[in-house]
């Protein structure tokens, strides 16, 4: 049997919610350590991972490690018929593995919503990438900031161009692009620290200057569940995916990997 | 111009 519950409007409802505009259908994992969620978008250029650990539900548990494909935008949509207040469980028993028990509870406790979602195939949104969530000292260079900082940048550069190029070196982390209309440069001074300050943008690791080339549509939707925390690390490889990581308590985190643009 | 590129250009193991 599985079971979390959670209030009202908490953090995995607020990512379940920013994720839509990428992701249909995810394949979401449990254990007795937490939840996790793994969603390659329609196109194959970006593969989303988070992990919840156990601790940030109000309550959780899971006695037999379980795996299942839910339809995000379904289960978003039920979510939203619940009330300011309500406690929410999400249920799966062990007789019936067909569908999940989304149940809301009043807080007076006096009147109880209970709701069966269908569960779907996913096997399709399972990547074998867990190597790259420890291939940190793989990136030629991370660095971390504001997520709201990371946010404006991304709507400022799409004012003129649907790409931005993202260079870090050693002096300066810059985001740029050039339409027709104009160019755009955004640069910050980074600090260079293992412990970044949550106002200041921080070059925490560096191998070597690089670039990258990335559509701002999947930079917009990385930035906008980023925006729910406070920091956002971003890391830069040739010979990876972006890299956008957002941490959830001590040993959660949201994680997305993006395919850059190369030029014909 | 610029290409798109996927994720299975970095990874093949799916």
């Amino acid at each position: 049997m599985f079971e979390l519950t959670m209030a009202k409007g908490s953090i995995l409802q607020g990512v379940l919610e920013a994720i839509l505009d990428l992701v249909n259908v995810a394949n979401v994992d449990c254990s007795s350590k937490g939840f996790s969620l793994q969603a390659l978008d329609t196109e194959h250029v970006v593969f989303l991972s988070l992990f919840f650990p156990s601790e940030v539900f109000r309550s959780y548990r899971c006695d037999e490690d379980c795996s299942m494909g839910i339809a995000i935008a379904d289960m978003v949509d039920l979510l939203r018929a619940s009330n300011d207040g309500d406690i929410i469980t999400i249920k799966v028993t062990d007789q019936n593995f067909e569908d999940i028990t989304i149940t809301f509870e009043s807080p007076d406790k006096t009147k109880t919503t209970d709701m069966d979602l269908q569960l779907v195939d996913a096997r399709s949104h399972r990547l074998k990438i867990s190597e790259w969530h420890d291939m940190e000292s793989e990136y030629q260079a991370i660095f971390c900031m504001p997520s709201a900082q990371f946010m404006l940048n991304c709507k400022s550069l799409s004012v003129i161009d649907d790409d931005v190029v993202i260079r870090v070196n050693e002096e300066v982390i810059s985001f740029s692009t050039k339409g027709k209309s104009g160019c755009v440069n955004i640069s910050h001074v980074p600090n260079k620290t293992d412990n970044p300050e949550k106002a200041s943008v921080t070059l925490t690791h560096m191998r070597g200057p690089v670039s990258l080339t990335l559509n701002l549509r999947y930079m917009k939707s990385c930035a906008k569940v980023s925006t729910l925390f406070d920091q956002v690390k971003i890391g830069l490889s040739t010979k990876l995916p972006l890299m956008v990581e957002c941490k959830i308590a001590e040993k959660g985190y949201i994680r997305y990997f993006v395919a850059p643009k190369i030029t014909e | 111009s610029r290409k798109q590129m996927k994720l299975s250009a970095f990874f093949s193991g799916k």
